[in-house]
């Protein structure tokens, strides 16, 4: 196990990120 | 029992290269299937930037340790490409499950979102390689031990890419992934190098989409960018 923090929220994903939504 | 570190970065490698054997450095039935159901099939620029990339990397991996190492960064690429498809088909399935599309046309098209999810997926390779390497001084193709020479943010520069648009895949690619726990320390590392120091450079990104954001509040001080 990892103790990596997940800072995405659901509505969030790669395509926001790059300004696809 | 405890691993010995050369014993566990042996390991680290069979897991990586385990965990890549079925993987084709092509694009799979799914993945293709995605690129099909674009508004603009991204396959033939996706090919194309590879060759491209691959080449960069090749001729700056031979720069870096040595110039019979070329071949060995060609292997180290094409366990990269392997491993971008692997996420790629990943995070469009998760993507396609949240938001219920199938066409992801604008994700697709975008060379930096594939040259940032290529860059991660070969820091991953580096750092499971570079780890070996680092640890088992004396093998290597004729000189000293260097792969550590290539550790992020190396891929930054031979791929021209911003850290601020390499920091947007880690979280996702992570999540995409059964990556080691060292390697998902690894990239929290580069996360962290980011967000404290590369990310607030001269020049970056950051500074244009602040100004963005700050002109649609006209009457806040915005504060000059600190060199």
């Amino acid at each position: 196990s990892h103790d990596y923090h997940f800072g995405l929220e659901d509505h969030e994903g790669i395509s926001e990120l790059f300004d696809c939504d | 029992p405890p691993q010995t570190p050369v014993r566990a970065a042996m390991t680290s490698i069979q897991q990586l290269r385990g965990d890549l054997i079925s993987s084709g450095d092509q694009p799979s039935t799914n993945l293709a299937t995605y690129f099909k159901n674009c508004t603009v099939d991204p396959t033939q620029d996706v090919l194309k930037r590879l060759e491209t990339l691959g080449q960069a990397f090749s001729q700056r991996f031979g720069q870096t340790v040595g110039p019979n190492c070329v071949v060995l960064g060609k292997q180290r690429f094409t366990l990269g490409v392997k491993l971008y498809y692997k996420v790629m088909e990943a995070m469009l399935k998760s993507e396609e499950k949240r938001l219920s599309v199938q066409n992801f046309s604008k994700l697709l098209n975008d060379p930096t979102f594939h040259t940032s999810l290529l860059a991660c997926a070969l820091e991953v390779v580096m750092a499971t390689y570079g780890e070996s390497s680092f640890k088992t001084a004396g093998y290597n193709c004729g000189g000293e031990p260097s792969e550590t020479d290539m550790r992020f943010p190396w891929i930054l520069d031979v791929f021209n890419l911003t850290a601020f648009n390499f920091y947007k895949v880690i979280e996702s690619f992570i999540k995409a992934d059964s990556l080691s726990k060292d390697i998902i320390k690894h990239l929290e590392t580069c996360e962290n190098l980011i967000m404290e120091r590369i990310a607030w450079r001269t020049g970056s990104l950051l500074f244009e989409l602040l100004r963005q954001e700050h002109e649609g509040g006209a009457a806040e001080q915005v504060e000059t960018p600190a060199s």
